[in-house]
């Protein structure tokens, strides 16, 4: 497993036509592929690299943890495969956050999810509080586009909500996160549309 | 028929009756300031007639402006809970909006998804959103230079040469790869991109951000074709649907500049997030 790839892609670039947008569509599209080529590759090391780090106790057997983390590199999609499954059979998603700046973080994460009875913990057990937003019609509608054009299908399940939950993250660390089926306990946000008078102003 | 109010915490935005943000307040910093979010596009220049210089990729050269109005047409969708509050309008068919703001968090978050930019009507089209104030900003703003220090421009002037603006628009634009920021003595205007843009303050109190591009013509200087990048599904083409965010923030004079490093910093390292499946509650 290397980062060949994704560094030949960031070197092709940095062609001032690349940084600048002046290339031509074709040429466009090859700078896409290549540095698609190049995630998806260092992706993989970095699946290893984090299954090696989140390990407990001996690092002795790093190279042989089979532990598979996946991105969701489609996430401005709303694709991500992972966080999609069926939570109710007992199992729960590991999320690992890693923090690649030198100073503590705390931010909000936001996943699709397909159910509504969500709970998150931290890596310590204790329950995060959590909320459920609706997905907009505009981000499904460009998902289902996208995705069938990159899938030939439409995956069978289709997420309905976005979860939020707070994260908190050293410098130049991770921490670990366990969404599991819950009694409801991510809050589902109150929705409202507003008509706006006319000429109130 | 009255004004409503979206945020949990200590920032707050509201919305006024005709559905138009009309005012941003902060109450650890005390700052308030009456505020508006428009869009408009630029048409672009085709290259005939007395002005033979089309827009393209790389030129910039609008033929006119068209505002977009919204106020009193379009429904506010408000999505409001325990962690962060949002606000959905779907500003005309190509362009939906949606705003947020954390409950622990100092800053405005936008995400436009803009297109497909309909060209229909033979208009190359440039899209960029605005925001106003009321702040006396004495033809002044800062962009930032491919990340590093922020460089005080001044609309219609350059230190170096006398210049004679002959497009008040396209000759006040600059590249924005972090932010861009006025002031006014008292208080800073701050707002922090996910990516390259072009931006500008035409107006005093005033910034704007150009979003995405459909033109229709080579501009002539080398590149041979029009920006107009189209995308295909089941063989049948469509313009370009791009997806982003800027971060916005008013903080008093003088105190803008920490978060606009560090909050940049946070924007170019976004956290990475990585999923694996686990059985049972075992906690690893």
């Amino acid at each position: 497993l290397t980062t060949d790839s994704l560094a030949d892609a960031l070197a092709l670039a940095q062609h001032h036509d690349a940084v600048t947008g002046t290339e031509k569509q074709h040429v466009a599209n090859d700078y896409a592929k290549r540095l698609s080529i190049g995630y998806t590759q260092a992706e993989k090391l970095v699946s290893s690299s984090l299954s090696c780090l989140s390990q407990s106790g001996s690092k002795s057997h790093c190279p042989s943890q089979t532990t598979n983390f996946e991105q969701c590199p489609l996430l401005n999609i709303t694709y991500c495969p992972p966080s999609e499954m069926d939570l109710s059979q007992g199992k729960s998603l590991v999320v690992l956050v890693y923090n690649s700046l030198g100073w503590k973080r705390e931010d909000v994460l936001r996943i699709p999810v397909i159910s509504d009875s969500i709970v998150v913990h931290d890596s310590e057990g204790r329950e995060v509080e959590s909320q459920l937003l609706p997905i907009a019609n505009a981000s499904l509608h460009m998902r289902e586009k996208h995705v069938k054009a990159y899938l030939g299908m439409l995956p069978a399940a289709k997420p309905k909500f976005w979860l939020a939950f707070p994260v908190s993250v050293p410098p130049l660390g991770f921490n670990t996160y366990f969404i599991s089926s819950g009694k409801k306990s991510a809050s589902v946000s109150l929705m409202s549309t507003l008509h706006p008078s006319q000429g109130s102003e | 028929n009255s004004n409503m109010q979206i945020g949990q915490g200590q920032l707050k935005l509201q919305y006024n009756a005709a559905g138009a943000l009309s005012l941003y307040s902060n109450s650890k910093t005390q700052v308030e300031a009456n505020f508006k979010q428009k869009y408009k596009y630029y048409i672009g220049q085709d290259g005939n007639g007395s002005d033979p210089q089309a827009s393209g990729a790389y030129i910039f050269r609008p033929n006119c402006t068209v505002p977009i109005k919204t106020d009193g047409q379009v429904p506010l969708t408000v999505l409001r809970g325990s962690i962060l509050d949002e606000v959905h309008q779907q500003i005309n068919p190509w362009i939906y909006q949606i705003n947020r703001v954390y409950k622990g968090k100092d800053y405005v978050e936008t995400e436009f998804i803009v297109g497909p930019i309909p060209v229909d009507d033979g208009n190359g089209k440039e899209l960029s959103t605005e925001v106003v104030t009321n702040m006396a900003t004495n033809k002044t703003f800062y962009t930032d230079s491919s990340g590093r220090d922020f460089i005080k421009r001044i609309r219609d002037y350059r230190s170096e040469w006398k210049i004679e603006v002959h497009q008040p628009i396209a000759g006040n634009y600059y590249p924005v790869n972090l932010g861009i920021y006025v002031e006014d003595g008292s208080r800073e205007l701050s707002i922090l991109v996910d990516r390259s843009v072009g931006g500008a303050s035409i107006k005093d109190g005033q910034i704007e951000l150009m979003l995405h591009r459909r033109l229709l013509h080579d501009d002539g200087r080398g590149v041979a074709e029009a920006l107009n990048e189209t995308t295909c599904f089941d063989n049948q083409c469509e313009g370009l649907v791009i997806q982003g965010k800027y971060y916005l923030r008013i903080d008093p004079q003088g105190e803008g500049a920490r978060w606009r490093r560090t909050f940049g910093q946070e924007i170019y390292s976004p956290l990475l997030i990585a999923f694996a499946e686990q059985d049972g509650g075992n906690w690893v």
